[in-house]
């Protein structure tokens, strides 16, 4: 029985994707089998894995009803790790999802019939607390949350620590946080090590040990469409992700 | 008779906030006198400037019709600029909006009766193109699009002139592209090279010759409550900035 987390955090910029990408393929690269599901109308998991969505079978449709979900499943160049794309019209979904009764957990009842042949779902959600985000959120078992080490790091948070807990308390009981992961820390600034120490003051264990370094390989992975393991295994952002795998690794052989 | 701007990209993280508070203190430090209105729910544009919406005067309360824009219109330290702050409740307004028949001009209505006390009125949008960044393209003359010199960048672009062509002719005849602005460029990455030359390619003359350089003084600012320019006006981050001011003063002197 696999478990499903969603990286989630309405902050734009932070490293969602960059996370969701380079987890999944930190997982699959132990061995695991992962499902990346790209729950943005962006599609940037989708574009930085160096897929395109050919048919008409995306999460948009999933969540809509038309197909099931295993009908939208992609495999990757990476080996064990599947994508469910995205396109543009998943924008669409945000003001059609509104009017449906079961409009938070459309994305659950579809994950129910794939989740045995994962190991490990991830969620890659887009830069709001909408309908899409909801969905993500009602469909997890833990989110990880990555916070950019810059100002409005801690402004966004609180806000989404208040939505995570209202969905626990209505929607999905069993969702729980399973990680602040820092991003994009630069060693040289101020501005980074002193929120990064502020985060780790202010929440201490929920804070992985793993920190995501600025590290150009990371923002150039993607435009080789694959994940910065592969595209530089001997660079920092390679390394810390493989941590940030192993941290979550350990986090989920305890459940 | 003032003109309004929009800054706009549903890509998150791309400068939009930054760019808004800048060119607005760039543009009051020249003398003009500004009003920046923050129609995104993290209210980054709100704190970035030290501000706090105190009473229930937000624009929340301006687009659900309870006020008179006039009312939410605070000074700020900067000489020239005022500011209409977001709170959060304002993530409830993207479902709110649809229902009404003029949903997508409720800004542009209630701007009618203060751009005469302005030169220009800026507005910043969240993350996405849902209702909110509707309302400030159709209330707009102009977009501005910030950009940032990574991967992604691109790839959200084309459905952004999508959408304001789409806007242009349904709804607001007059909307024009100001232009779009690099962002976060750093001159040491082959990335951020090689996307700014493909971004001045594509699009020749509608690129600023302005161009934002990474800057930790850009990051820095916000903590302070303060723009670049007047926290550390000899940066990098502050020079181009000002730059901004004055390739849109001259576009907008031309109109
Ligand atoms: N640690 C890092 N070092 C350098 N660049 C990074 C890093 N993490 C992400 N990037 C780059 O920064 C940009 C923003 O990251 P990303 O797109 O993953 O954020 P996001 O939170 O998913 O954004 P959105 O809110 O738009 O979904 C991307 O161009 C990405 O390639
Ligand atoms: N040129 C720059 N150099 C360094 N840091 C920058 C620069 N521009 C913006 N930043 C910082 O990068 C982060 C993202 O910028 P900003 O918040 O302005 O983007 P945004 O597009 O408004 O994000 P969102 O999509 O969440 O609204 C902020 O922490 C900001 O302070
Ligand atoms: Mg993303
Ligand atoms: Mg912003």
């Amino acid at each position: 029985m696999g478990l499903t987390i969603a990286v989630a955090n309405q902050k734009g910029g932070v490293g969602k994707t960059a996370t969701a990408i380079n987890l999944s393929a930190a997982l699959a690269l132990e061995g695991k089998r992962v499902l990346l599901i790209d729950l943005d109308a962006q599609g940037s998991a989708t574009s930085g894995l160096g897929m395109r969505c050919e048919t008409d079978a995306s999460v948009y449709d999933v969540l809509l009803g038309r197909i099931r979900l295993e009908e939208a499943i992609l495999t990757t160049a990476t080996p064990g790790l599947d994508l469910v794309p995205a396109t543009r019209e998943l924008a669409g979904a945000e003001v059609e999802l509104v009017t449906m009764d079961d409009r938070h957990q459309r994305l659950r009842d579809q994950l129910a019939s794939v989740t045995d042949l994962y190991d490990c779902v991830i969620i890659d959600s887009p830069p709001a607390l909408g309908m899409l985000t909801l969905n993500a959120l009602c469909a997890a078992d833990g989110v990880l949350v990555p916070l950019q080490c810059e100002f409005y790091a801690l402004e966004g948070l609180g806000a989404l620590l208040g939505t995570i807990e209202r969905i626990r308390m209505a929607l999905n009981p069993s969702l729980e946080i399973y990680g602040i992961l820092l991003t994009m820390y630069d060693a040289r600034t101020s501005l980074s090590r002193h929120v990064a120490r502020e985060v780790r003051d202010h929440f201490g264990g929920k804070v992985l040990n793993a920190m995501i370094p600025r590290n150009v390989r990371i923002g150039e992975s993607p435009s080789h469409g694959l994940s910065v393991i592969a595209y530089d295994p001997a660079s920092a952002g390679a390394a810390a992700y493989r941590q940030v795998g192993r941290e979550m690794l350990s986090l989920l052989s305890g459940r």
